[in-house]
This record gives structure tokens, C-alpha cells and sequence, in this order.
């Protein structure tokens, strides 16, 4: 039975797609099986996949919807082993839509049920909020992963999501635990190394080294819809993802 | 009567915050008065313009639902001629108590009518997503500005904001015109020329030049609570926001 996994951070443009693109294709290239779940109505995760959102049969909006489309809703993608359920505009509808719902937090979960028995872990991308479709994810969550981009505005919002962390363990997800904080676009600089040692000193048990180096090949691999070690193994940010997988791999029990 | 301009883009972390906090300013420093009002829970706008957000009597959630405070709502910031109003967390809960009210994307025009008078120009920074807030933000406006990040999800983003403009200028705002399309965080690298170069064929009258270049001292400037002209005037991120704040006045007729 997989461990499910969401990568979350309302702060934008910190590195939460990258992450979970980078990480699920590590995990697969090492023999695990993996699936990604993008809950983000931008639909990134596909575009760093090699998925053409306009040609898949279900999407992520489905699956919560009509769960019993699950098994519609799995793609291949440009990995190996790795697997996905495509994000679309279409969520954007759906956090008016599910307002209204009894049991509404929980709908993710139920739907994600029957398909955690074919992998060994499960990623969810979010979208930069903390609204009901990524509320939807924590409570599907056996675990979070946190990346930091090492900025100012990046260090301020992480109050905001630890309380919306503690409320969703609290009230919906006993079982939350968080698996790991990760500092992103870490550059040489005196502003980035200011904002790394405030992390590393607020959260010392949860951090995972190394920091992800701003590494533009990083940027760049998204655009050929491959991952990044498939696109520069040996950039900086190859040799970085590669290394936090290694912890993570452990983290997670998969070795 | 005030021209009233959102800064929007759905995608995160492409400098919107960044864009409002410093385009604001330097309107202030050449006498012309500003309201800036903050859409986004993360209230990073207030962090940006020295702001303490536990100190304000009222935030943009008031001004939303208790049109009658909004003289309170206003505060004085680190820019002489620059008030504004602080956004905070009270947004998340925002976009589903506003879901079940009538005329509930007119509710931030009828704030912001009374403050009109007293200001050349109002801007207004909004949240990385498409929901019912950033929705309010662009019924309430005159314009909108567009930053886009030279990468490739950025870039991907731009179809689905356009489709979000049309709606709400075919449904709810027939006024609403695009004052400008922004490059932002735009660095020498082949992938960032491509993106531009992309942005330049596809918005041809709608770039504004020049292209914001990347400069860690735009990043640093908020650990200070003060704008780029303030923290370092003469740098890259100074001199190009002055320049893009030279242009902007004339078009929004300043001067
Ligand atoms: N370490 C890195 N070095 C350089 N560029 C990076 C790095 N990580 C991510 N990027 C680029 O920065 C931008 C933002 O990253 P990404 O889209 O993964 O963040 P996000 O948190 O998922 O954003 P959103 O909040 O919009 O979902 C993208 O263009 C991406 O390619
Ligand atoms: N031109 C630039 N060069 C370098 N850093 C920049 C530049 N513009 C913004 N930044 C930094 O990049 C990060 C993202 O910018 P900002 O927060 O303004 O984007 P945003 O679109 O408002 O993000 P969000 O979607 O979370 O609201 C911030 O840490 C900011 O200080
Ligand atoms: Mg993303
Ligand atoms: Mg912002």
C-alpha cells in the first residue's frame, strides 16, 4: 500500500511542481512505482512529464467527482514506472462545487482508496493556496513535504501553513505527520544564506539536505517535457535532486 | 477619480507583489497618490512597504464585507503619498463566505468607490489563483497589469488568464482593459531570451519595455519593510522598475 505524499507551499513559485516532478522520476528510475496527482488547476505537472493534457481521458476534477472513473484517470508519462492523473483548468470550478458537499475534505481520499494498492508512493502537486483542494490533499496525506524558496516573503508564510497544518491534524487527519522541509533556488548570496540558517534553525529535525541550488537547467527541462535527469543528470540541479531523493527513498521506507 | 489597476497573474512567485510594492512607490516619490490594496492572504505587500499587519484596525476582508469601515482601512506605509490597505489570512475563509451572496463579484467596486477620490491611482496585488477574490479585483478595475516570468510554466499560464479576462470583461465588466504585459526575474540565459522573445511576438502592443531584470537586491529589499528605491536606487531591479514606472505614468495619463 502506497504512502501518500503532498508537496505544499501557498507561497508561489517556490519549487512545489519541480519537486514533485524531479522526485517521483528519481523514485521511478530506481525500480519504485509511483503515481503523481496533480491538484493544481495550471497543470504543470504534466507539461515537465511529457503528458498532453488535451488528449487524457480523466482528470484530477474526475477522480475527486467520480471516483469510481479512477482507474480512467491514470497516465503514463515520459518516466518509466511513473504514473499520473492530470490537473486542468477544470478545478477551478471545483472549490465552489464542493462547498456545498457533506464530507467534502474527504473526497480525495475515498477516491485515491482503490489506486494506492498498485504503487509504493503517491506525490500530490498543489496549487499556491490553502483552499479546499489542498485541504483535500492533507487529508489524503500520510505525509507533507514543505520546499522553502530561501526569500523573505517565502519565510513569512510559513506560520500561515504550519497553522493550517495543525488545524487539518487536529480536525480531519490524525495521522499527518510532516516528512521534510526543503530550502529551493538556494544561491550564493547573503539574502539566501540569511533565510537557509533561519530554516535550518527553526525546523532542524524536519530539514532534508542538500538545498536545491538555483540551477537554470532546472527551469529549462520543463520546456522538452522531460525531467531533469533525463534532460542535465549532472547539473547542479540533477546532482541535488538526485541527492535529496536518496533521503527521501529512506525517509519513506522504500529501501 | 482614481484609475484602478490589479496586478494579476495566477501563476506563482512571477513578481506581482514585487511589481505592485515598487511601481507604487515610485508614483509616490514623483507626487502622485496611491492606494495600494493587498488581495492576497499572504500580505506581503504590507511586509514590502513596512507595515506591521498586527498593529491595522481593518484589512481587506473588512473593506470587502464592511464597506463603511474603509476610511479606517487605509494606512500610512514607509512611502510618504503611499497608503494602504493590509491584506491578511482573514482571506482564505473570504472565498467561501462570499460564494453563497448576491452580486458578489461587485462587492470590492462598491468598497473602493468612496476612496476614489482621494487617489491619482489605486493598485491592487492579488493572489497566485483565478477564485472569487482576484475575480472582485478585476470587476473593480479600470486596467490590469500582467507580469510574466521569462520560463516556461509561466508562459503556459498566460492562455488560461486570458480566458479569465475575457469572462469577466464579457460578463461582469465591460471596461476592463490590459494596460500591460511585464517580463519579469527576465537573466542573460538562452531559455529566458526564448520565453521573451515568445511574449514579445504574441503581446506585440501590449509589452511594456523594459523587461525587470533578475537582481537580488529586488529580494532583499522587503527583509527591509522598504521599496527598491529605497533599499538600492541605483541597482539593476532600481533602475528598471523607475524605467517601467516612467512608462506606466504616461500611459495611465499621470502626466
Ligand atoms: N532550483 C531551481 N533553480 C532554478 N529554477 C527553478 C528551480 N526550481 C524551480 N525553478 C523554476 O522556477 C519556476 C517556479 O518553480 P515551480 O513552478 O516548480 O514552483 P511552484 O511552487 O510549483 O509554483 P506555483 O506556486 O505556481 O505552483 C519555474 O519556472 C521552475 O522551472
Ligand atoms: N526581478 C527580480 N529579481 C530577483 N528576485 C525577484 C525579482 N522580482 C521578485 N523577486 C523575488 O522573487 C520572489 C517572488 O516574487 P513575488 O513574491 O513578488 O511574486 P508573486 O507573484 O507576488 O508571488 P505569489 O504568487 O506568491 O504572490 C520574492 O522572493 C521576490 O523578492
Ligand atoms: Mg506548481
Ligand atoms: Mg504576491
Amino acid at each position: 500500500r502506497a504512502r501518500v505524499v503532498t508537496v505544499i507551499n501557498q507561497k508561489g513559485g517556490v519549487g512545489k511542481t519541480t519537486t514533485v516532478i524531479n522526485i517521483a522520476a528519481q523514485l521511478a528510475l530506481r525500480g519504485h512505482k509511483v503515481l503523481v496527482v496533480d491538484a493544481d488547476s495550471q497543470g504543470n505537472c504534466a507539461t515537465g512529464l511529457g503528458v498532453d493534457k488535451s488528449k487524457v481521458r480523466a482528470t484530477t476534477r474526475d477522480l475527486i467527482l467520480n471516483p469510481e472513473t479512477a482507474v480512467n484517470a491514470r497516465h503514463a508519462t515520459a518516466v518509466d514506472g511513473l504514473h499520473m492523473v492530470v490537473g486542468d483548468r477544470s478545478l477551478i470550478g471545483l472549490e465552489q462545487e464542493m462547498l456545498r458537499q457533506l464530507g467534502r475534505e474527504h473526497r480525495l481520499t475515498e477516491a485515491l482508496e482503490p489506486l494506492l494498492q498498485h504503487y509504493d508512493i503517491v506525490l500530490i502537486d498543489t496549487p499556491p493556496s490553502l483552499g479546499i483542494v489542498s485541504v483535500n490533499a492533507l487529508v489524503a496525506s500520510d505525509g507533507i513535504l514543505i520546499p522553502v524558496q530561501t526569500e523573505y516573503f517565502a519565510l513569512e508564510g510559513l506560520a500561515m501553513l504550519a497553522g493550517t497544518i495543525r488545524e487539518v491534524r487536529g480536525l480531519l487527519n490524525p495521522k499527518l505527520g510532516v516528512d521534510g522541509v526543503m530550502l529551493t533556488m538556494h544561491a550564493p548570496t547573503l539574502l539566501n544564506q540569511q533565510v537557509a540558517s533561519e530554516v535550518r534553525e527553526a525546523f532542524p529535525e524536519l530539514i532534508v539536505e542538500p538545498a536545491i541550488r538555483r540551477n537554470i537547467r532546472l527551469a529549462e527541462a520543463p520546456s522538452h517535457g522531460i525531467p531533469i535527469h533525463l534532460h542535465d543528470p549532472t547539473s547542479a540541479g540533477g546532482q541535488d535532486y538526485q541527492a535529496i531523493a536518496t533521503v527521501l527513498e529512506r525517509r519513506w521506507g522504500l529501501v
